[in-house]
């Protein structure tokens, strides 16, 4: 149960960073086309 | 009982210690010499035993330690006897503390070496340490005994460079009745999948650690270092098999066995008896070639303590005394002394085959316990967190240590880090609330991420923690009253 509840969290986690990953990214390229 | 096993030799040796040695008081029976480091739960000293002035090393834990823990690792040191597996001499009880008498690695763990040469191993010295660590693990499979925690830090070297197993304090006891273990163990980095995934795992999973282990003499850290050891534990099982940065630098087949090693499905893993047999290790050289390695991380130890004991020497005596009995400086200075017990493995930065120290980029890799196996149906082996000691299990402290490492670089920016009290992650997946936010915003929470997953791990764990405590409390009491040493 722990490690069900760890990975769950992890995973949240990892999900959330990748959006956040690739937002940031999506600013870069639109202001790289941007210049 | 024990008995007095002394050689009749011209220079005798200590294989135990004797009822009448050990009834008397340490101290009359060694002269502690120096202290080598911190263990994984206590302090560990070089100390010379008076009847044979055979030199030992001494590893003194608190008793309100987790004496399961304890119990458990001078029951699989005493239990073994091979040329490749520290040897267990005694025990005795002193004030608050218990005193574990052991075989001395005059060469220090492969990690110290690594570490205080600078410097990461070449394949033929790589191979050497193999081929003595496949024995050691040859003799502890064929005892149906499972260390759980190889990796460099664990792997010392006797002073003629024979490689020795340590740190049995998760080692565990496969019986008939249980053949396979279910319980997450070991350090994150060198944990074979099967392990991680809590399917159920044999004495192959150190053969998984073996080959991270390959990779860290190698290249100085294991796989994975580099990532929050958290996403790394799901990445080993879902990731292809971890492989050397730059395989064109390294022999076909020391690629080969890396390979061989890390096998993800167990079922298809090489035995220790099996890699015994790899060409890698049947050409492997004398342990003659890692003398040098052993002298030149003496004398760099033997450098750095000049060189802090001259940093540390003031031109007042009495502020001498100060500074060893308050000082953590001090403390510090002897931690980086070659531990020959040791929880975590410092890993530096490394570029090809030359290590370059790098403080701000060290990693404290610690030995990782989830699941504490609370009662076995066989008795032998039993993992329990110690109702003295009851809430932090290994991998919280590596998070702790990990976030003290680097609380003064994160202090520097936490005017502008998000108050994690307030702010959670989005439960449902929408995250197109992020458009609204600067780039500035995004990366403060990016970089505030991690702490913020820990801080919520720990809450889990306290919650667990809470609800297993009485269980754990009562099986305590029950086995400290069937334990004796």
């Amino acid at each position: 149960l722990f490690m069900k509840e760890l990975e769950r969290i992890v995973k949240l986690y990892e999900a959330y960073r990748q959006a956040l990953i690739t937002e940031v990214e999506t600013r870069k390229q639109r202001q790289q086309w941007y210049a | 009982m024990e008995t007095v096993q002394l050689r009749n030799h011209p220079k005798r040796h200590l294989k135990k210690l004797s009822e009448e040695s050990l009834n008397k008081q340490p101290e009359e029976v060694f002269d502690v010499l120096e202290k080598l480091g911190e263990g994984s739960y206590g302090s560990v000293y070089k100390a010379s035993h008076k009847e044979t002035s055979q030199i030992v090393a001494i590893k003194q834990i608190p008793v309100e330690s987790d004496l399961q823990e304890i119990i458990k690792e001078i029951s699989i040191m005493q239990q073994c006897d091979s040329p490749h597996v520290v040897k267990y001499y005694g025990s005795y009880f002193k004030n608050t503390d218990l005193w574990i008498v052991m075989e001395y690695c005059g060469g220090g763990s492969v990690s110290d070496i690594i570490r205080l040469r600078k410097q990461t191993l070449k394949e033929d010295e790589i191979a050497t340490i193999i081929h003595s660590t496949l024995k050691g693990l040859e003799y502890l499979h064929f005892m149906r005994k499972i260390h759980r925690d190889i990796k460099a830090g664990n792997i010392l070297l006797s002073a003629d460079g024979n490689a020795k197993l340590a740190d049995f304090g998760v080692a565990g006891q496969l019986t008939d009745t249980m053949a396979k273990r279910n319980t997450v163990i070991g350090t994150p980095f060198w944990m074979a999948p099967e392990v991680i995934q809590e399917i159920g795992y044999n004495c192959v999973a150190d053969i998984w650690s073996l080959g991270i282990t390959a990779i860290e003499m190698a290249e100085g850290k294991p796989p994975y270092a580099d990532i929050h050891p958290m996403r790394a534990i799901f990445m080993i099982p879902s990731n292809p098999p971890p492989t050397l940065r730059r395989e064109e630098l390294w022999s076909k087949e020391f690629i080969d066995f890396i390979n061989q090693c890390l096998v993800k499905n167990p079922e298809h893993r090489a035995s220790a008896t099996e890699l015994l047999q790899h060409p890698l290790v049947k050409t492997a050289k004398g342990v003659s070639i890692l003398q040098h390695l052993i002298n030149e991380a003496r004398d760099a130890l033997m450098k750095k303590s000049e060189m802090q004991h001259r940093e540390v020497e003031p031109e007042d005596d009495d502020i001498v005394e100060e500074n060893e009995v308050d000082s953590s400086t001090m403390v510090q200075a002897k931690r980086k002394e070659m531990n020959t017990m040791q929880a975590f493995t410092t890993m530096n930065e490394v570029m090809d085959n030359t290590m370059v120290e790098n403080d701000r980029l060290e990693t404290q890799l610690g030995t990782m316990l989830i699941n504490s196996e609370d009662e076995e149906e066989t008795g032998t082996m039993k993992k329990s967190n110690s109702p003295a000691q009851p809430a932090k299990p290994s991998f919280l402290e590596y998070f702790e240590q990990h976030e003290n490492q680097t609380s003064t670089e994160e202090k520097k920016t936490s005017s502008q880090a998000p108050d994690l009290s307030n702010w959670k992650i989005p439960l449902n997946g929408d995250y197109s609330f992020l458009k609204d936010w600067s780039v500035d915003d995004i990366q403060m929470k990016l970089n505030a991420l991690d702490p913020m997953m820990e801080q919520e791990i720990e809450e889990i764990h306290q919650r667990y923690q809470a609800k297993r405590q009485p269980i754990l409390e009562a099986i305590e009491s029950k086995k400290r009253r069937q334990q004796s040493f």
